[in-house]
């Protein structure tokens, strides 16, 4: 696997928060949980009506979708697996010279 | 030759740059590949020359790629951009106009050290990879290290931020060696275009701030033939505007600094796609995204070669 399967169970989540105080709610956890957020720049960018796309490591995957559910805000999981994405996304050829 | 080479995969760093040096020995009519300095971490900073040669004063055009790492199909574009020019030469009238006329100066892996990073360790580095003697963390975000409202809003003082600005402006070498270039030559390079992912967005200054440009105009057209005829080859969409509106406010970044030290026409474009990929644009989609952002770069090459003052 490339990167010796780091990114296996990993997600990309997007979300849009609806209301300021769900930005901050989603803010503060972004800060806890340390993602890597793919859009915006930076978290500070994050507030009502900004699309959020983040990625995730699959520890910290199942707190913050308990804490979505909890808090219902809406989300949609953009890839359901990284490590699949990014093999499935390569040819063959350039796994193996990467390999 | 060119056609030995896969454009449609992404190619490590040492491939890109033995492609570079291929193509400085065998189209040496069209292509001479020097480097502006060295990286953080050693590695040189090659850039490519691009057109028809001549003793004659011309006006350049300046493309980059890769300032943030994990952005591949930025590389990708650059090397397209290299190869359909160098193909199409002889029988597309508007790219003989551009390549007779104009030197381009294309870098087609600006963050080598990150980009290398991102190829061997983490495909998701986005900085620059200098170490910061107080702090664990890496790399300085190449795209907030310029000297034009250096480290305001949407920047970070802190070094374990992916949008940290660095110490001072220009820090990163890699940063410092394009802006001793763009400053060496401001006054031939009419535009300059940086190539990013992923949003679908053609921008334009300012982004630190919400104001409009003097020369609005001009380029706002540009941007707005440029998106057509980008959407005309698979119609696909794309957004355009000033950056600050159309996307968010960032300071530091080089679109912004290109315009303010004197060069008129600046852009940057955010790549394929909005986020069913993400930075994984898979290498099937390479060949579509290249070819409809080739369209609109010779768009606004054309239109401000024979439009624009």
């Amino acid at each position: 696997h490339l990167y010796n399967n780091r990114y296996a169970g990993d997600k990309v989540i997007r979300l849009i928060p609806q209301t300021e105080e769900e930005a901050h709610a989603l803010k503060k956890m972004y800060h806890q949980l340390k993602v890597d957020l793919w859009q915006p720049g930076s978290i500070s960018y994050v507030s009502e009506g900004t699309v959020t796309d983040v990625h995730i490591p699959q520890n910290a995957s199942r707190t913050l979708l308990a804490f979505l559910q909890e808090a219902h805000i809406q989300y949609k999981i953009l890839i359901e697996d990284l490590q699949k994405a990014l093999e499935n996304g390569s040819s063959l050829r350039t796994q193996r010279n990467r390999r | 030759s060119l056609s030995d080479y896969n454009y449609e995969l992404y190619h490590s760093l040492e491939e890109i740059q033995s492609w570079m040096q291929h193509l400085n020995q065998t189209h040496s009519a069209f292509i001479q590949v020097f480097s502006i300095g060295r990286s953080y971490e050693g590695r040189p900073l090659f850039i490519l020359k691009l057109g028809r040669k001549s003793r004659a004063y011309r006006r350049a055009v300046w493309i980059d790629c890769g300032i943030h790492a994990r952005e591949w199909i930025g590389p990708a574009f650059c090397q397209w951009f290299v190869r359909e020019a160098l193909l199409t030469y002889k029988t597309d009238p508007a790219m003989r106009k551009m390549l007779n006329h104009l030197d381009f100066y294309i870098m087609p892996v600006f963050n080598v050290d990150g980009y290398h990073f991102s190829w061997t360790h983490d495909r998701f580095w986005r900085k620059t990879r200098s170490r910061n003697s107080r702090f664990r963390c890496r790399g300085v975000d190449a795209n907030r290290n310029w000297k034009v409202k250096w480290c305001d809003e949407g920047a970070s003082v802190h070094p374990c931020d992916d949008t940290y600005c660095g110490p001072f402006p220009e820090s990163e070498p890699e940063v410092k060696a394009v802006a001793n270039f763009l400053r060496k030559h401001r006054k031939h390079i009419r535009a300059y275009l940086s190539f990013h992912a992923y949003a679908q967005m053609l921008l334009y200054p300012y982004s630190y701030k919400y104001a409009t440009i003097p020369n609005f105009s001009c380029v706002e057209t540009a941007a707005y033939k440029a998106v057509r005829a980008l959407r005309s080859v698979h119609g696909v969409r794309y957004r355009y505007g000033p950056a600050s509106q159309t996307l968010y406010v960032s300071s530091g970044n080089s679109m912004d600094w290109a315009y303010k030290n004197g060069i008129p026409y600046a852009f940057a474009f955010e790549l394929r796609d909005t986020g069913h990929f993400g930075f994984l644009l898979p290498e099937m989609l390479i060949k579509p995204t290249c070819t409809e952002t080739m369209l609109a770069v010779k768009n606004i090459t054309m239109h401000l070669l024979q439009k624009c003052p």
